[in-house]
């Protein structure tokens, strides 16, 4: 059982840095196992910066790391879909840009539903779902056009 | 395991029978404040056999059942069914509850145990814990957890 | 003291009010004395719908009546100044837009700065300040175009 | 009470003295994430008095001083100044610790202590506890408070 956790660990580890890289344009991160071993720590220092702990880091950058430790999963062991309620909510434009990117190219291995507010994110969409309350307090689809 | 289609009715604010069909791809559900994006994670979560009512915004289980608007009168049963394609065939799943707090689950239309439906889905990243569903509000999730929970996420996807 | 308070809490709940109308477009919203007096609860129904608990509110709608209470203090008790750090990101654009209007007629009274990455807030600001990273880990002020 | 200038230098990462001018209706601040947007109402509330930890996103107090990036060396001291009209003349509020932990308060130029400029907004609707003043992601903050909380913040709108 050991070495095939400290397998999945450094592929989990290795695809976190490389998902670090990419959203934060650079910049480094990387999972390391607490002292006793029990369990894993995270570390990212965004280009340029110099962060002592994650508290420091922005709204947006604590998202965007959290969102690349999720890609790691997702990547190393692709779960048949998954459901993102409003991730994109505090990312600016050129972050949600980024990321999208990287779903798009997950969404090949995985189906990727989003529950989103930001026309970006429903550009790069292959289906949208509307949905609405005609009737009050009643929900049905309805079909959107961008 | 691909998912194919959601089926529901009677579950909250999904009064009326409306079905989703998945393909392939990124796909989004967008509308306003309120409409029931966010109950749609919850059928599919509820239907894999979720039973925690905090991560399901509701006080009892029957909390889920449609309670009524202005326009409408309360039902006394919800249903939501999931259908998986698992490389093979298709495999649909099915919960119902009624006013009375029973639960039913069905697997292709035959009354199984919830255990029967996690089992089902032992090892294949779908089901309760998995951790590609993130709820509205909890895109910090991941770097909020304690370490010990990190390294068990990690495990399961050994 | 009672008085004052009673006096006080009556405004407040009429403004109260007055807001959820508004941001919901319809329903009704109150606030209301607990059974020893000890607190405050607050209720609000948004249009033909029937919410026996708060928490059943959805995101989006729980912000709003999170904001129609903060205006409701701002309204009968003007602070010089509010700074509000994203609290557009859950809204929709109606709501955002219906809630721009009040923080409009608002700032003639009190100063608003919001933090925003929405288009619309920025669109209805009278001033706007960009802060860039030039040089990594560095703040600096720069002038935004809209 | 009115708002009319911000300067701040060492603060976070405002490493290079940088001056705000607000003025009367809405002001909108942004930027990338990561820029120091919400640093701003860090600097802000820290020079109200703030010596909460949690709510200004440090550990220690020294961690509001600038402590380098790639490019630049750590500084020694930050300082925030705010000034404000009262209706008849302007008030400047300044802020300054040193690496040590020494705090310096100033109202126009004095030496003062936390006490004095908390005296001084006491009624004003400035301060500490002004409610009109909402961090990133605390939106719910009002319906998320307990009931006790909310009639506290009414009784101080008294
Ligand atoms: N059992 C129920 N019966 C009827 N309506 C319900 C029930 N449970 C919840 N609702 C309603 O569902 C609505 C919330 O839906 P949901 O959280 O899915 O909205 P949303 O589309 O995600 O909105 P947002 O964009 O604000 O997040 C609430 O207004 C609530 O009153
Ligand atoms: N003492 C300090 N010295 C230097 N930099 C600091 C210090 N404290 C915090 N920072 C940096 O400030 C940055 C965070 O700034 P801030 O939270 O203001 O971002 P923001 O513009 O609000 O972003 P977002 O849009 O993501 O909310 C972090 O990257 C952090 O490393
Ligand atoms: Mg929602
Ligand atoms: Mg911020």
């Amino acid at each position: 059982a050991k070495d095939i956790f400290s397998e999945t660990f450094v592929r989990v580890n290795e695809t976190f840095q490389r998902f670090v890289k990419t959203l934060f344009k650079g910049g480094k991160g990387y999972l390391s196992l607490t002292q006793d071993g029990s369990g894993v720590d995270m570390y990212v220092q965004p280009p340029g910066k110099k962060v002592n702990r994650m508290e420091q880091l922005s709204g947006g950058e604590k998202a965007l790391v959290s969102i690349a430790f999720l890609l790691a999963l997702m990547d190393t062991r692709p779960s048949p879909f998954s459901l993102l309620d409003e991730i994109d909510a505090p990312l600016d434009d050129s972050n949600l840009l980024s990321l999208l990117q990287i779903m798009k190219d997950i969404s090949a291995k995985t189906q990727i539903v989003f529950i989103t507010h930001n026309r970006l994110t429903m550009e790069s969409s292959d289906t949208i779902y509307g949905i609405t309350m005609e009737e009050e307090g009643v929900s049905k689809i309805v079909s959107v056009r961008l | 395991m691909k998912l194919l289609r959601l089926e529901l009715f009677g579950f909250k604010s999904f009064l009326n029978r409306t079905v989703f069909h998945f393909s392939e791809g990124i796909t989004s559900i967008v509308g306003p404040n309120g409409c029931g994006k966010s109950n749609i994670v919850d059928a599919i979560v509820w239907a894999l056999g979720e039973r925690g009512t905090k991560s399901l915004r509701i006080k009892d289980m029957g909390d889920v059942i449609f309670h009524g608007s202005n326009g409408k009168r309360p039902v006394n049963v919800a249903e939501v069914a999931v259908d998986f394609f698992d490389g093979q065939k298709e495999v649909a799943i099915k919960r119902r509850i009624y006013r009375d707090g029973t639960n039913e689950y069905y697997m292709n239309g035959t009354l199984v145990r919830l255990k029967d439906i996690q089992d089902f889905f032992l090892g294949t990243g779908v089901g309760l814990n998995a951790y590609a569903i993130v709820e509205q509000g909890r895109v910090e999730y991941f770097i909020q957890m304690k370490p010990q929970e990190r390294r068990v996420l990690i495990e399961e996807t050994s």
